[in-house]
């Protein structure tokens, strides 16, 4: 079930969105990302995750993404920084 | 890593737990509290930075249980995924505070299966709380992926990584070795029981412990947003919600390390608004604490405030304008901590506090903004910036404050044959075993 839950690609692009891997989606273009820019993405979260990049959603990529975490980007200055204001 | 983005450039923060954790069964308020006080310790003991914990609504660090959408664009998702949050030093008022996911399972010396750690989880928050990022470092403990409990709090150690990176930020604390990597060799210690900062003490009250009921007190305080009633070598202590922490007084110098053993009771205390840090007077002396440690170089006279060598009756800061009062026989001053001086025109007659007592015992203020004189049996309260005494006081410090009844007395008698008298009348037996009693205090 952990496995299936990513091959959702909208999820996919989510979590990668969520925690800095890829840009935030275009306003225009919505989450029309390349296949390139997703195993770019992909390898970045693999490296900094302390896996092998390959740009492959594999299993033990897909455990890591399943693992709990702290809500911060890793990747991106679109972080928890504190000019965002409360609602 | 993703940069990071700002600091404090203040070096006293102020913390609280705003929201505890609906599933309180789990871990206690004061245990969750206890936890945050550690994990920010874990900070604070490498770097100059000062955390103190405070009660009311202003905090530096607001930390709070909360699930799903909590109004500050990152919703929580449930068991699992993300479990907490923290927002990086800034200009804004969220600055610092810190969100756990309430759906999550929160445990302290739980195996890894049984759920989340709550100390390792809040070492990794507050990190952000104070201006770290997240790296990559299999070893940091900012590594954004929860890698399990971390053992021991008191014990912990951070990663020579994230001393660096906090060392950047804000420099060496005194006393702590930049140079000194970790023994690399060293094996994890098990979890030991964790010795809380509270009073703990499993040793039996003694013979002259005092009758809370049946008493006046030497000295009263808020710290940390409890309250502290000072009696002979004794003291009684409150929760913020205003609950008897324990029947039995505990003892002044097993909690208040580096009071001299042979002083046998204090003038007053109070907690200094501009550093939290904690006052302790007796006749012309003076002892400063942080936390339940006193500092260096106490004791001093009590000149060093411009009062005069005789002491005070009472010290309290009122929350109208953040000044300490002091208050000796028919006489009052008013000090300005965050200048350290006392301000001009005083001292004044104590008359302009209608309704006061003279020659009070101490004084107090409280998280309702009222101030509060005690003398005798007896309490007055003051409210907000008003200067007069409320209608319908004094009142009954032991019947309001120390869970007493009328005619109530604690006295040895009724509570030296291994049964504790409660306010409510019913009798427990008592676990006391070899001379010493084990406690668990669940409120």
């Amino acid at each position: 079930p952990q496995i299936t839950k990513y091959k959702n690609m909208r999820s996919l692009k989510d979590w990668l969105s969520k925690f800095g891997y890829l840009p935030p989606p275009d306003s225009v273009t919505g989450q029309l990302q390349t296949k390139e820019a997703l195993t770019e993405a992909i390898k970045a979260m693999q490296k900094f995750g302390g896996l092998e990049e390959t740009g492959v959603l594999d299993e033990a990529t897909l455990v890591l993404m399943k693992t709990p975490r702290c809500s911060l980007p890793d990747m991106s200055d679109a972080g928890m920084d504190s000019g965002r204001q409360k609602r | 890593a993703a940069s990071s983005p700002t600091k404090w450039y203040k070096r006293h923060l102020s913390w609280r737990v705003r929201k505890f954790p609906k599933e309180s069964h789990l871990l206690g308020h004061d245990t969750v509290r206890a936890l945050m006080y550690y994990a920010l310790k874990v900070w604070s003991d490498i770097a100059p930075l000062n955390f103190h914990e405070v009660a009311g609504s202003e905090a530096d660090i607001q930390i709070d249980f909360t699930k799903a959408d909590h109004d500050d664009g990152y919703p929580f998702d449930g068991p699992g995924g993300t479990v907490a949050h923290a927002f990086f030093p800034g200009d804004s008022y969220a600055a610092g505070d810190t969100h756990f996911d309430d759906d999550e399972s929160w445990t302290f010396r739980s195996p890894d299966s049984h759920g989340m750690d709550l100390f390792a989880v809040a070492v990794h928050e507050f990190g952000h709380a104070i201006g770290l990022a997240h790296t990559s470092a299999k070893k940091s403990i900012m590594m954004p992926y929860y890698q399990g409990p971390v053992g021991d709090p008191l014990k912990y150690n951070l990663p020579y990584e994230d001393k660096v990176h906090i060392w950047q930020l804000y420099g060496v604390r005194d006393s702590v070795s930049h140079t000194a990597r970790p023994d690399v060799s060293r094996t994890d210690d098990p979890p030991v029981l964790l010795d809380l900062p509270e009073n703990r003490s499993t040793v039996p009250p003694a013979q002259d412990a005092p009758d809370r009921c049946n008493t006046h007190f030497d000295a009263v305080a808020q710290i940390r947003g409890e309250a502290f009633f000072f009696k002979g070598k004794y003291f009684w202590r409150l929760t913020r919600e205003k609950h008897l922490v324990s029947l039995r007084p505990a003892q002044i110098h097993r909690f208040w390390r580096g009071l001299p053993l042979n002083l046998d009771s204090v003038d007053a205390v109070y907690e200094r608004p501009s550093d939290h840090k904690i006052v302790f007077f007796k006749g012309e002396k003076y002892w400063v604490f942080k936390d339940n440690n006193v500092e260096e170089g106490y004791p001093r006279l009590t000149s060093d405030f411009g009062l005069p060598l005789e002491g005070v009756d009472a010290a309290f800061v009122w929350p109208h304008n953040d000044k300490t009062y002091f208050f000796m026989d028919r006489r009052y001053w008013r000090y300005d901590d965050h200048l350290r001086r006392m301000d001009l025109g005083y001292p004044k007659d104590t008359m302009l506090w209608k309704g006061v007592p003279t020659l009070l015992d101490d004084a107090m203020r409280w998280s309702d903004g009222s101030s509060y004189f005690f003398k005798g049996k007896e309490y007055w309260r003051v409210q907000g910036s008003d200067m007069e005494v409320e209608v319908g006081y004094p009142r009954s410090i032991g019947k309001d404050w120390l869970a007493c009844r009328e005619m109530q007395s604690d006295s040895p008698a009724a509570d030296g044959n291994g049964t504790e008298t409660r306010s409510q009348g019913q009798h427990h037996v008592s676990h006391a075993e070899n001379g010493y009693e084990v406690c668990s205090c669940t409120s």
